[in-house]
Parts: C-alpha cells; sequence; structure tokens
C-alpha cells in the first residue's frame, strides 16, 4: 500500500499559466485556469489565484496530475511549493 | 530599537529627513509572523490620515479585528491557505489565525522598520534608550505568512500579490529559502512585480555565514541585507576559581548567583549521550549537575534552550562556549537562569581550566550595557557570504546593516527566548539575524523614498550601496568578526549602511524593467521562463549581444576562468546618472591585491543638469591564477563633494 500511497499523495504546486494564450472561450482567465485544473482533477481545489506576481494559481496534486496539467497548452511551469524560514 | 538610529547618524541628522507629510505617505510592507498592535511601537500619536493611494485592508481572525489597526499600522492580511494544505488545519489554542503576531519575530521586524518613537525602552533594563524604527513616520501594512510550521511559498506569492495591489511603496522580507534560480523562488518572482510597480523589496541574506556560497535573496532585482554588529554589548565575565577571567555576553536579569564561585561542571562530563557536550534536551545527569554552574557547547540545539536544560536539570548557571563554526561572535539571550556566552578562544581556556583542576568552581559577573565598543560595525560571523551561486557576475550581499542585539518591539503572546517554558513577557526584545538587518534597509529605503519619490527602486537601493563605508573612522578596513581581519566585499557588499549620506549620493546606477529582462536573456533564460518570472510575452532579440556584466548594478563582480592560460579581459559597461548638483566626476580604483589589471574609460565624466546620464566601461585584464583566487577593490567615482562607491570582488573559478 505505501508506494500506492505515495502516488496518491498530494502536494502543492504553484501553476504559472500563460494568460496571452487564454482561449476566446473563456471570459475571465480564472475560468480558464479552473477548466485546466479540472481537466487533470476532479477533486483538487485552488488556494489561490495570482495575477499580479504571476499570472496562475496554486493548488493540490498528485505528482501524475501535475505532469499532466504541465503538458498542457497554455502551461508555463507547474513548480512544487517551497518552504521558506525566517532568518 | 534603541542605539541603532545614533549609530547610523540619524539622531543627528533628523532635520535633513522630511518627518511630515511625505515621509507619513510612505508604506512599509512586512512579510513576517504578523504583529502584536498592542505594542507602543504601533501607536499612531501624531500621524494623519490615511494615504489616499492605500487599498489594504485589515482583516479579522484570532483575536485581532479591524479595530486593532490605526493610523501607523494600517493594514494587516494573513495568508494562510498553502499551510493549512500541507500541514492540516492551524490549532488556534496554539496560534491565531489571525495578522496577530504570537511568535515576536514579526513585531521586531516590523517596528525596527517603521516603529513610533518610544520612550523608556529596554529588555529587563538592557539596552534602554528611546526606541524608534528607521522611518517613524512610514505607515505599516503587515502581512502574516510565516506559522509555526514554516513560511509556504503559495502564501508569500498570495501576500506580495495583495502587496502589490495595496500599494504599498517598501517590502520587508525577512526569510528565505535554499538556492533556487530566479524563475522557481517565489520570493524573486513576487520581487520581480513589486520592482516593476515601483516598490522596493529588500531582503535579508541569510544566517548561513561564515561559509563562501551561503547567500538566499540573490535576484539582481532584490536588496540583498547581510547584518554587522552595531557599537553595544552587553558583557558578563566568566571568573573562574583560579582568577582568571573571560569575556561574554548575556542579557540574564533575575535572581543573581550567590556572592561566590560555584561547583563547575563541563556538560560533556555530565552526560551518557555522545553529544552530551550540547546541552541537548534530556541529555544531563542531575546528580551530576544539581548546584553547579554548566558549560555547554554552542550547537544544534537553541541557545536558550541549552540553558532551559541545565535549569530542569538542576544547574544553577550556564556558560555557553561557542566552537569553530562561531568563532568569536558573541551573541546575548534573555536566559532564563544566569548564563552567558563566551566566544571559541575563552571556551577552549575555560575546558583547559578543567583538565588542570579537579574541582573547578566558577561565577559569572554581569555588568548591564555598554556603549561605545570599538571596532564597531565588524560583520556577524552568521552573516551569509558570497561569492553568488545563482549569478556569479552579481554581487552579493549588496550592503549590511546592523543586525546584532537589536532591541525592538515584541509579542505579547510570548516570552523573550521563545520557549514555551518562558513566561516572562516584555514589551521589547533584542535578537539577532539578519532578519534584523533587512528591516533597517526597509525603513532607510522609505526615508529616501520620502525624500526622493520619484526615485526608482534601483536609485535608491543604488543610493545606499554607493554611500555605504568599508573603512572606519580611522581609515582601518572594516573587519568580519568570524576572521577577525578585514571583510571582503563577498562579506559586506558595497558596505556598511550610511543613511545620511544616501540621502545625496551625487550620482546614482539607475535600472528598468527592460534592463532586468536583457540581464534574463544574458542568462540564457527560455521564453517559458521568461514569461513564467515577468508575465508577458518578451523574446530576446537574436541579434542583439546580452551580457550579464552590462546590467547596470551599483558594484562589479568579476570572474576568470583559472584553466585559461595567459591573461584574459573582461569588460563592463555601466551608465551613471545625475542626481546632483553638476560637477565633474573622476574615477580612481583602489586595488589590494595584484593579479588583475583595471582601467576606466572615461575617466572623466562631467554633468552640467539634473538627470544626464554618463557611461563608462571597466576593462578587467587579469593574469593567470591558481582556481579560487579571489582579489578585490574599489571604484570611486568624485567630484570632490560627492563620492560615488563601488566594491570590486574578482574571482578565478
Amino acid at each position: 500500500a505505501a508506494p500506492l500511497e505515495k502516488k496518491n499523495q498530494r502536494k502543492t504546486y504553484i501553476v504559472h499559466m500563460a494568460k496571452s494564450e487564454m482561449p476566446a472561450s473563456f471570459l475571465h482567465h480564472t475560468h480558464w485556469y479552473d477548466s485546466s485544473l479540472k481537466s487533470v482533477s476532479d477533486s483538487a481545489q485552488m488556494l489561490y489565484t495570482y495575477d499580479n506576481v504571476i499570472h496562475g494559481f496554486s493548488t493540490q496534486l498528485t505528482n501524475e496530475e501535475a505532469q499532466q496539467l504541465e503538458s498542457q497548452a497554455g502551461i508555463l511551469a507547474v513548480l512544487p511549493e517551497l518552504r521558506y524560514e525566517l532568518h | 530599537t534603541t542605539r541603532t538610529p545614533e549609530f547610523l547618524g540619524l539622531s543627528k541628522a533628523a532635520d535633513l529627513f522630511p518627518e511630515s507629510d511625505s515621509a507619513s505617505e510612505v508604506i512599509v510592507g512586512v512579510l513576517d509572523t504578523g504583529v502584536w498592535p498592542e505594542s507602543k511601537s504601533f501607536a499612531d500619536t501624531g500621524l494623519g490620515p490615511i494615504p489616499s493611494g492605500w487599498k489594504g485592508a485589515c482583516e479579522s481572525g484570532t483575536n485581532f479585528n479591524s479595530s486593532n489597526c490605526n493610523r501607523k499600522l494600517i493594514g494587516a492580511r494573513y495568508f494562510a491557505k498553502g499551510y493549512e494544505a500541507t500541514l492540516g488545519p492551524i490549532d488556534e489554542t496554539k496560534e491565531s489565525k489571525s495578522p496577530r503576531d504570537d511568535d515576536g519575530h514579526g513585531s521586531h521586524t516590523a517596528s525596527t522598520a517603521a516603529g513610533s518613537v518610544v520612550e523608556g525602552a529596554s529588555l529587563f533594563g538592557y539596552a534602554e534608550g528611546t526606541a524608534r524604527g528607521m522611518a517613524t513616520r512610514a505607515r505599516v501594512a503587515i502581512y502574516k505568512v510565516c506559522w509555526m510550521g514554516g513560511c509556504f511559498s503559495s502564501d508569500i506569492l498570495a501576500a506580495m500579490e495583495k502587496a502589490v495591489d495595496d500599494n504599498v511603496n517598501v517590502l520587508s522580507m525577512s526569510l528565505g529559502g535554499g538556492m533556487s534560480d530566479y524563475y522557481r523562488d517565489s520570493v524573486a518572482i513576487g520581487a520581480f512585480a513589486a520592482m516593476e510597480k515601483g516598490m522596493l523589496v529588500s531582503c535579508s541574506a541569510g544566517n548561513a555565514g561564515p561559509g563562501p556560497y551561503s547567500l538566499s535573496n540573490v535576484a539582481p532585482w532584490i536588496t540583498t541585507v547581510g547584518a554587522g554588529t552595531l557599537d553595544r554589548d552587553f558583557p558578563a565575565y566568566v571568573r573562574l576559581g583560579n582568577g582568571r577571567n573571560y569575556s561574554g555576553v548575556s542579557l540574564y536579569k533575575g535572581s543573581p548567583l550567590p556572592g561566590k564561585v560555584l561547583p563547575f561542571v563541563y556538560a560533556g562530563n555530565a552526560s551518557n549521550a555522545t553529544n552530551g557536550n550540547l546541552c541537548m534536551m534530556g541529555t544531563l545527569i542531575p546528580e551530576k549537575v544539581a548546584g553547579k554552574i554548566v558549560l555547554c557547547d554552542r550547537g544544534m540545539n537553541a541557545r536558550v534552550q541549552k540553558g532551559a536544560v541545565v535549569k530542569a536539570a538542576g544547574g544553577v548557571g550556564m556558560i555557553l562556549a561557542n566552537t569553530a563554526a562561531n568563532g568569536e561572535e558573541l551573541v546575548a539571550d534573555a536566559h532564563l537562569l544566569p548564563a552567558t556566552a563566551v566566544g571559541q578562544k575563552s571556551g577552549d581556556a575555560i575546558k583547559g581550566y578543567f583538565l588542570s583542576n579537579p574541582n573547578p568552581t566558577v561565577t559569572i559577573l554581569f555588568e548591564g550595557t555598554k556603549v561605545g565598543i570599538e571596532p564597531s560595525p565588524v560583520v556577524a560571523a552568521f552573516s551569509s557570504r558570497g561569492p553568488n551561486s545563482i549569478t556569479p557576475e552579481i554581487l552579493k550581499p549588496d550592503l549590511i546593516a546592523p543586525g546584532v542585539n537589536i532591541l525592538a518591539g515584541w509579542s505579547g503572546a510570548v516570552g523573550p527566548t521563545g520557549l514555551v517554558t518562558d513566561t516572562r513577557r516584555v514589551e521589547f526584545n533584542i535578537i539577532s539575524g539578519t532578519s534584523m538587518s533587512c528591516p533597517h534597509v526597509s525603513g532607510l529605503a522609505a526615508l529616501l523614498k520620502a525624500a526622493h519619490p520619484d526615485w526608482s527602486p534601483a536609485a535608491i537601493r543604488s543610493a545606499l550601496m554607493t554611500t555605504a563605508y568599508t573603512e572606519y573612522k580611522n581609515k582601518e578596513k572594516m573587519q568580519d568578526i568570524a576572521t577577525g581581519k578585514a571583510s571582503t566585499p563577498f562579506d559586506h557588499g558595497a558596505g556598511h549602511v550610511d543613511p545620511v549620506s544616501a540621502l545625496n549620493p551625487g550620482l546614482v546606477y539607475d535600472l528598468t524593467v527592460e534592463d532586468y529582462l536583457g540581464f534574463l536573456c544574458a542568462l540564457n533564460y527560455t521564453e517559458f521562463q521568461i514569461r513564467s518570472l515577468a508575465r508577458r510575452n518578451f523574446s530576446c532579440d537574436a541579434s542583439k549581444k546580452y551580457s550579464v556584466t552590462d546590467l547596470n548594478y551599483p558594484s562589479f563582480s568579476v570572474n576568470f576562468d583559472s584553466i585559461t592560460d595567459g591573461s584574459s579581459l573582461v569588460k563592463y559597461t555601466r551608465t551613471l546618472t545625475n542626481v546632483g548638483s553638476p560637477g565633474t566626476y573622476k574615477a580612481s580604483i583602489t586595488q589590494q591585491t595584484p593579479g588583475v589589471k583595471i582601467s576606466i574609460q572615461p575617466g572623466t565624466l562631467s554633468f552640467s543638469q539634473a538627470n544626464e546620464k554618463k557611461s563608462y566601461t571597466v576593462t578587467f585584464t587579469g593574469s593567470s591564477q591558481p582556481s579560487n583566487t579571489f582579489s578585490f577593490a574599489r571604484l570611486e567615482w568624485s567630484d570632490g563633494k560627492y563620492t560615488v562607491g563601488s566594491p570590486i570582488a574578482i574571482s578565478w573559478t
């Protein structure tokens, strides 16, 4: 069971989107982000959407879902969450 | 903070800095552990209406609501979705799901940057004086992103997103993590967007010194701040039974030791653990330490926790000895029992006393606060050092500022040691780190922003860097406490910040977003990587030759290949903008070591009007040198009135 658990373990990713490549069928970029996310996971929720610092969102995905998402058109990068520390 | 305004010359130069309207228009955003709004450092006495451009909010949550904000603390938000997604729901019995600071770090950094004036501040009488932030009239906006389990990049990015929306002017971030490439590093990514909006982002360099390549937050659009000492100390001497005294430091206040020497034991000899010398939890044998003063070695666990371990085992006092990792650097702590910290040399000498004496005895003499300590500043051993591991051609840190034994505001939810067992509560605490130096620079940047509202973040940083100093008043070179020798630009960057000189730098090295995009092209970033980082479709011009060495940075980091036979030649181009009076500036180079020939073309630049730009080229011709050879120099442009200095670091790798 352990490898299966690991395979399905969700981690937080920050997804960078190419906003200028948003298909015209979407009225708002958040709808496009949501549609992209739903195409790889029915259950994943967005933690945050970003527009000033990046175009994209953060969410929790399995490793496989992250790879699927990264291969889609309009996705620039799917980067794993990093932990920072106080100095 | 107490003492740093005097140390930085702010107290005597108060009339040079704008203290009214323009200063109170500047907003300093602090990404940290939140804020203790009841701290007197966030009182809004004398401040006018909140700046009209402010779009932030004061969010409610555990023990925090909108009435906790005022005309000083104008915004407070918290970001925990990323944290909770990874570590589960926040336990609100242990930490506040709100902007409230349960840790102290955030209140300390925020009050250092822009705290109000508080008379009679001290920690148990130590460092007594009038405490104030660097920009006393600037407004504070808090973005809580750090929790008991750490600070997560999705939360940091969300906070920076809001800070941009809210119209913050200066962003202070005393945190870091690893050494990721810029397009993978959320702090670098968020800082790029902030820079685009005209916000200066000041970050701590890290506490991973004194080893080389230990920096974090090295993106060139970030101002990276290392740490130095003040001219203040808290001496607490060790007096051995043989009459010998050794210098130490302490912030202990409480029941005094009896006025006589006490039995003394080395922790390594009072433990069955292999690391018993470190006074880790549960490793001391109570029968061997009861009623004694215990010598513990520094390392592994928190310094103050070692004291708590000694106390729990029945010890009556502690001497904390540095090892080679910390050398002679002394960091004072508000220990729970009578304790003092000594340097490695003293620690070794005291250990020698154990070997020569079957019944060792000792006492500790607490001397309070001393000012006027020289030399000062010295670079703190813990301050992270260059070279820059991501882009060796960009010299980091940018500069240093006070970061050792800094008194500033604290949280009422936690004692000064931060230990759960510490039930003491204080309004101010004294702590050390590049976390403490970073908000000094953030506050000073806010002062410069108030004085020069039209200056870009790069111009403000340039002013802070080119006026920083690397020599004491007696012309001796600034020292590195880790070595006891002169520090180098890899340790102190451009030098120690001098805000009074930075107010009128004469010339600045300015940078635009396009310059940074060219820099990314020079790094051979892919179109995807540039779009990730800069949120725009940008293609590098295939016909254009991009060079990292042409980024108009106020410092120089030159890299020669040690394998190359014969001499190598590297050219750096820079452009200076006149922000002072008309003048003719002449270039001069001070060179510490041979191995490289440096020439400037042209050697003279004349400026006749404000904002006039003039370019020059520096040619470095290096002779063949072994790998890991370093050489340092300094370029100065001076018209007799202003001196515009740039550090030069040359590496053979």
